[in-house]
C-alpha cells in the first residue's frame, strides 16, 4: 500500500513535467510554423516585386519590441561602445519578442489562440514535421491535451 | 551583482522564454494597478 | 489482491508516462533544430524580417522601439519605485558583454 502510494506521487510528478514539455512544444511548434510563414512570404513577395525592400524599412529577426503610449516621454541614455543603455520612461511600456510580434500578425495560423480555420490548418500542417500533425490538429481546436504514446502494456 | 527577484526582473537575449517579458509585462500592470 | 492489482496499474502507467516524456524530449529538441535550420540556411538569411508597417499595424499607434542585441545580452526591468516628484519610474536597463546593441525608434509618421 506504501508503495502505490509512493507511486502515485511519481504518476503526478510525471504528469505535470509531462504538461509543461507539451506546453513548450506548444511555443516551439508556433515559432516553427511563424517563422516559415515569415521565410515563404517575404521570398515570395521578393520575387513579385523583383527586388528585396528597403533596407531601412525592415527590421530583422530576432528582435524585441518595446511599445508605450506615444505620449510617453522617454529619457535614453548610451555608453560609447554602444553595449549598454538605459531607458527611463515617465509611463508603463509592455516587452514583446519577435515570435509575439509574428503571433500578433496571424503568422501562426491563429493556432496561438485556437482559432484556425480549415485553410489555415491545413497550411499549418504543412509548415511542420509529420510526426507533429496531430499536435497541429489538437492546437486548432484548443490545446494539447490528449495526445499520447499507445500504451504497449 | 546586488540584484534580487525582489528589486527587478531579468531577460536574457536568445537565453530566456517568452514567459520572462510576460512576467515583466505583468508586474509593469500590476504596479500600476495598485 | 486489489492492493497488488492496483500497484501492477499504476507501474505500467509510469512506464508509459516515460516513454511519453522521452518522445517530447525528441520531439522538442528535433523542433529546436529545425527552427535553426530555417534561420540559418543560407537560402533563408535574408528574409527572417519583418517590414517595420506591419509592427506599426500591430500596436495601435504605440511608440515603438526595436531592439537587437547579441546573444546574451541582459535587460533588466527594476520593479518601478515612486520617484522623488511623486511619479513612478519605470526603466529598462539592457547590457551586453560581446557586441553592441542596436535600438531603432520604429514611427509610423
Amino acid at each position: 500500500a506504501q508503495e502505490c502510494q509512493n507511486l502515485e506521487v511519481e504518476k503526478q510528478r510525471r504528469l505535470e513535467r509531462i504538461k509543461q514539455k507539451q506546453s513548450q512544444l506548444q511555443e516551439l511548434i508556433l515559432q516553427q510554423i511563424a517563422f516559415k510563414n515569415l521565410v515563404q512570404r517575404n521570398r515570395q513577395a521578393e520575387q513579385q516585386a523583383n527586388r528585396p525592400p528597403p533596407s531601412n524599412s525592415v527590421i530583422h529577426l530576432p528582435f524585441i519590441i518595446v511599445n508605450t503610449s506615444k505620449k510617453t516621454v522617454i529619457d535614453c541614455s548610451i555608453s560609447n561602445d554602444k553595449f549598454e543603455y538605459l531607458f527611463n520612461f515617465d509611463n508603463t511600456f509592455e516587452i514583446h519578442d519577435d515570435i509575439e510580434v509574428l503571433k500578433r500578425m496571424g503568422m501562426a495560423c491563429g493556432l496561438e489562440s485556437g482559432s484556425c480555420s480549415a485553410e489555415d490548418l491545413k497550411i499549418a500542417r504543412s509548415l511542420v514535421p509529420k510526426a507533429l500533425e496531430p499536435y497541429v490538429t489538437e492546437m486548432a481546436q484548443g490545446s494539447i491535451s490528449s495526445v499520447y504514446v499507445t500504451s504497449s502494456s | 551583482a546586488c540584484l534580487t527577484p525582489r528589486t527587478a526582473l531579468l531577460y536574457k537575449f536568445n537565453g530566456s522564454p517568452s514567459k520572462s517579458l510576460k512576467d515583466i509585462n505583468n508586474m509593469i500592470k500590476q504596479g500600476e494597478h495598485r | 489482491k486489489e492492493v497488488v492489482d492496483r500497484l501492477r496499474y499504476l507501474e505500467a502507467e509510469i512506464e508509459d508516462l516515460e516513454l511519453k516524456e522521452k518522445e517530447l524530449d525528441q520531439q522538442k529538441l528535433w523542433l529546436q533544430q529545425s527552427i535553426k535550420n530555417v534561420m540559418d540556411d543560407s537560402t533563408n538569411h535574408q528574409y527572417p524580417f519583418q517590414e517595420m508597417v506591419y509592427i506599426c499595424n500591430c500596436f495601435n499607434g504605440d511608440t515603438l522601439l526595436a531592439i537587437q542585441a547579441p546573444c546574451g545580452t541582459q535587460l533588466e526591468v527594476p520593479i518601478p519605485e515612486m520617484g522623488q516628484n511623486g511619479q513612478k519610474k519605470y526603466q529598462i536597463n539592457l547590457k551586453s558583454s560581446s557586441g553592441p546593441i542596436h535600438v531603432l525608434l520604429i514611427n509610423k509618421e
